[in-house]
């Protein structure tokens, strides 16, 4: 989706947001290296890292004219710099890796913000904008069902991937009521002035 | 590099 609607003007994707998944992704997947869970899992990683990538060039290089970077106007140092500290101090292992794992945990529950900020001061967004931000909440909230059904089967449980996880949920229920209200019922989505 | 903990969520 995103691939597509920046090939159109006036995109309104904030490219912070993705820079951040870009980190998030790099430093989440460094157990590449490391070790080896299964061909899905592999490639899949490999996905995710590719694409958003793909995308920040796509955001800032090639489509740099068409970049709404006058909204876009998040500081992001407000959120790296406490989910740095935080990984630093709430981590399963003090190791470069986990330390690494945990910050991209901590900062996926929160990338979103930069392009919710952006929506908020332009008071609309692209419906297919909305979509893609509709599943990209969805991915993570799935996996709420899916720690639920791991607890209860294998006896697997998380607590940082569970809070991070909840923290991102709870992020976007405010938009997934706009999109439920809105989007599904034709609307575009914009806000009250 | 230090191995981390074997992590298997994407």
């Amino acid at each position: 989706l995103l691939f597509l609607r920046s090939w159109s003007t006036r995109a309104r994707i904030s490219g912070k947001s993705q820079l951040l998944f870009a980190l998030v992704f790099t430093t989440r997947y460094l157990d590449l290296f490391t070790s080896f869970i299964s061909l899905y899992n592999t490639s899949m990683k490999l996905i995710y890292i590719a694409c958003s990538y793909a995308t920040v060039y796509l955001i800032y290089m090639k489509f740099k004219a068409t970049y709404d970077g006058n909204h876009d106007t998040f500081r992001v140092e407000f959120l790296i710099v406490p989910v740095g500290g935080l990984s630093f101090l709430v981590n399963h292992d003090f190791s470069p890796l986990e330390i690494l794992w945990t910050f991209s945990i901590y900062l996926e529950s929160v990338a979103i913000l930069p392009q919710l900020f952006m929506i908020s001061k332009t008071g609309e967004a692209e419906t297919i904008t909305t979509h893609y931000l509709f599943f990209l909440g969805l991915y993570r909230a799935l996996y709420l069902v899916n720690w639920i059904w791991r607890y209860y089967f294998e006896g697997f449980f998380d607590l940082i991937a569970v809070v991070a996880g909840v923290v991102q949920t709870v992020l976007y229920c405010d938009f997934f009521y706009l999109y439920v209200t809105k989007v599904l019922k034709g609307k575009k989505l914009s806000l009250p002035a | 590099f230090q191995k981390g903990l074997k992590h298997d969520e994407l």
